[in-house]
């Protein structure tokens, strides 16, 4: 553990804080792909089912647990509680062509071929791409609340810390080695590329995130 | 080179 990869943690978690504030402090999930969060909690469901088999440490396990429990609750407002406010025309990105992605390279780049293995590699490449039904819903309307524009920030800074605790674990631990997280972490950092600009140009304005559609 | 294992992050 380093502070890089700490930071990413934090910033994953309050991601998800944001985001749970965002529904229940405005009573609505305007804004919010669904679709993203059903491939999140795929992500999460896929990866952390080692816990079961592997023990890493307390506070693997915790996030881990974290993490599945979080996300299950948000699809849980979504999809029940504030189902009314779903803005269902704009979630339209077509999740098929991302899960058979994963799902193809994940046939192909695992270290080994056994069930965990499999499964892991595929959240890490459907993780890599899971934020474009959101990035798309976001293109699509132009504008969106702020705490949810918070929300993708944090998400995308995540990874971004990450492949810095990538390059610092690189350097200072001898056999550290994960070529397919890499990729697929750089991966899923670039497809914010145009959202951090936009982000940040319109916090130096003080004004609500605005995209050029 | 093999990839390291297990997987430590999240």
């Amino acid at each position: 553990m380093n502070l890089f990869r700490l930071c990413g943690d934090l910033s994953h978690v309050v991601s998800i804080v944001l985001l749970l504030l965002k529904i229940r402090a405005t009573r609505s999930c305007v804004g919010i792909s669904l679709k993203t969060q059903f491939l999140y909690l795929v992500v999460f469901v896929t990866r952390y089912l080692d816990l079961f088999v592997t023990f890493i440490s307390l506070y693997n396990s915790v996030m881990k647990v974290a993490f599945i429990s979080t996300t299950a609750y948000i699809l849980y407002l979504m999809f029940f509680k504030f189902k009314h406010t779903y803005d269902k025309d704009h979630d339209t990105f077509r999740i098929q062509f991302l899960i058979a992605f994963a799902a193809a390279l994940a046939f192909v780049t695992p270290h080994r071929y056994s069930l965990l293995e499999v499964l892991w590699t595929f959240s890490l490449w459907l993780e890599s791409v899971a934020i474009l039904p959101q990035l798309y819903m976001l293109q699509t309307t132009g504008e969106c609340e702020n705490l949810t524009s918070h929300y993708i920030f944090a998400l995308g800074l995540y990874r971004a810390l990450y492949a810095v605790n990538w390059v610092y674990r690189y350097s200072t631990e001898p056999g550290y080695w994960q070529p397919v997280t890499w990729i697929a972490g750089i991966l899923q950092t670039a497809l914010y590329g145009d959202f951090f600009y936009y982000y940040v140009a319109s916090r130096r304005r003080g004004k609500r995130l605005k995209l050029p559609t | 080179r093999t990839a390291s294992r297990p997987h430590d992050e999240l």
